[in-house]
């Protein structure tokens, strides 16, 4: 089989495509992140704005954050607000031609990462599961 | 440098050691688990018994669901249940002479895995970002 190398291998061939990313809109109630992270299983998933551009992550710490009042929990604070309130914009991307190294540097702090064109259209994400099932492949090609 | 082999290096060597590891009890109710959880910042944790034995790990995930009430979410429902209510215990775990190999094909499914000795003593645990880490300077060495 091929060599794989990660300074040539881009990142879209190794993705997973945005058809299959579960995602929320800034304008979206809370309480509707909260829906599809539940419903989906996963602890965070891109935000998207009305155009489909990459603008940030919602993950499950946010929804919890956002309940804490002054003394207790309560859930009543999800009413008011929205994904846009609570979400982190800090996030690095990767364009669709960037390598799998690239990917690799930001994958050893960040469980996955946003691929993005260059009008920052979501394109897909791409994985630490992606990465450890290359690491592993690779392992045994030696 | 010496070269890595993942065949021959012990879990034990890249380990975050128990010290350092934040966990809860069995017995802890759910409240004190959303407090060590927000407070760490960490998605989910390892649960051990009285004894310093490893049972499973509790998650963001596990106390939002122990929430939903028939209609809506309801955080009273969080004051009568413990960890051990809500907890997963189908948790693969590896030995502490067992290999980096071997840690590499648990975590392609789990974001770490918890480290005992024949006693199910937790000595620590094995997470993605160590083996990630390892596949960079890896990469970089040849
Ligand atoms: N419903 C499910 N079915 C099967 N396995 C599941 C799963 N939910 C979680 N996992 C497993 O747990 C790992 C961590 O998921 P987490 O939700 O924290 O973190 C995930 C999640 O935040 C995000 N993610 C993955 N796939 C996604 C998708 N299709 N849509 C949106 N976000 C996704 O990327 C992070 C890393 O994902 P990765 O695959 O490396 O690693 C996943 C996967 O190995
Ligand atoms: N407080 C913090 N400071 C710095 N970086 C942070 C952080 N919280 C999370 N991260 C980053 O986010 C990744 C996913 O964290 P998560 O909490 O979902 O998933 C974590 C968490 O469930 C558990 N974990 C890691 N370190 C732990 C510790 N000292 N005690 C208890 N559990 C730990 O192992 C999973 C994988 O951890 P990993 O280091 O591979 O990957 C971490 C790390 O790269």
């Amino acid at each position: 089989t091929k060599e794989f190398d990660l300074a040539t291998t881009l990142v879209q061939e190794k993705m997973v495509d945005a058809e299959k990313v579960a995602h929320v809109q800034n304008s979206n109630p809370l309480e509707h992140a909260l829906l599809v992270l539940t419903k989906t299983g996963y602890n965070a998933v891109p935000v998207l704005d009305f155009h489909g551009k990459f603008e940030g992550i919602i993950s499950k710490s946010h929804i919890l954050e956002a309940m804490f009042g002054v003394e207790k929990i309560e859930v009543e604070l999800l009413e008011k607000k929205t994904v846009s309130d609570c979400m982190d914009r800090e996030i690095p991307t990767l364009l669709i031609d960037d390598t799998i190294e690239q990917a690799l540097h930001e994958l050893i702090d960040y469980n996955f990462v946003c691929v993005v064109d260059e009008d920052q259209q979501m394109q897909g994400i791409i994985t630490r599961r992606q990465l450890l099932k290359e690491y592993r492949n690779e392992y045994y090609r030696k």
